[in-house]
C-alpha cells in the first residue's frame, strides 16, 4: 500500500 | 484508469444529472432527502480540497468541479428555489449520528495524520453512509418515484463498480487502499436491499413500493 501516493480516484 | 473506474465515474455523473433533471423538470424535490444531499456536499468539499494542492489530471479536475457544482446546485434547489416542495417531515434522520462517528474514526484510522489526509479519510467514511437519510426516507414513506429509484441505482452502482476497479488495480498494479476498499464495501452493502427491489420491481415497470 503506497501511503504517499495521491488519491487519484474520485 | 480502467474500464471499471470509468464506468463507475460515468455512473456517478449520470446519478447527479438524473437528480438535477428530476428536480428541474418537475420543479420539485419531493422524495429527496435534503440531509443526504447536505452530507454529499460535505463529502465533496472535504475530499476535493486537493483541487488547490494536487494536480492529478484534467479529467480528475473537471470531474471534481462537476461534482462540486452539481452538489451546490442541488442544495440550492432543495433549500432555496424549490424549498416549498422539500418534504421535511419524512426527512428525520439524525445526521450527527453519522458525522460524529465518521469524524472520530477518521482521526483514529487514516493513512497519515495530516489535515488533508484526515479530511480525505473523513469524506470516504462519510460517503459510505451518506445515503442512509435517503434510504430512511424511502422506508418511512414506503415508496419512491421511479426517477428517484433510477438515481439511487446509478449512485449505488458507482461504488460497486469502484470495487471492481480496486480488484483490477490490485491484480494489475499491486496497488490497493484499504480505507477506500473497506468503505466501498460498506457503501455497496447498504444499497443491496435497494438493488434487490430495483431489479425485481422498478425494472419490471412497477413502482418501488415497500411491503406494508
Amino acid at each position: 500500500d503506497d501511503d504517499d501516493e495521491v488519491h487519484d480516484e474520485l | 484508469m480502467n474500464i471499471f473506474r470509468l464506468a463507475g465515474d460515468l455512473s456517478h455523473v449520470v446519478a447527479v444529472i438524473i437528480l438535477l433533471l428530476k428536480i428541474w423538470k418537475t420543479r420539485s424535490c419531493a422524495g429527496i432527502s435534503g440531509k443526504s444531499q447536505l452530507l454529499f456536499a460535505i463529502v465533496y468539499l472535504t475530499r476535493y480540497l486537493d483541487l488547490f494542492t494536487t494536480y492529478v489530471s484534467l479529467y480528475n479536475s473537471i470531474m471534481k468541479i462537476l461534482f462540486l457544482s452539481a452538489s451546490g446546485a442541488t442544495l440550492y434547489f432543495m433549500y432555496g428555489k424549490f424549498r416549498g416542495t422539500y418534504d421535511h417531515n419524512h426527512d428525520t434522520f439524525r445526521i450527527e449520528f453519522l458525522l460524529i462517528p465518521c469524524g472520530l474514526l477518521s482521526l483514529v484510522i487514516n493513512h497519515e495524520f495530516t489535515v488533508m489526509e484526515i479530511l480525505w479519510t473523513f469524506s470516504i467514511y462519510l460517503e459510505s453512509v451518506a445515503i442512509l437519510p435517503q434510504l430512511f426516507m424511502v422506508s418511512k414513506t414506503g415508496e419512491a418515484e421511479s426517477i428517484t429509484s433510477h438515481y439511487l441505482f446509478a449512485l449505488g452502482s458507482y461504488r460497486a463498480l469502484y470495487l471492481l476497479n480496486w480488484i483490477h488495480r490490485y491484480i494489475a498494479e499491486s496497488h490497493y487502499d484499504l480505507i477506500a476498499i473497506f468503505a466501498g464495501i460498506v457503501q455497496t452493502i447498504l444499497y443491496c436491499d435497494f438493488f434487490y427491489l430495483y431489479i425485481t420491481k422498478v425494472l419490471k415497470g412497477k413502482k418501488l413500493q415497500l411491503p406494508a
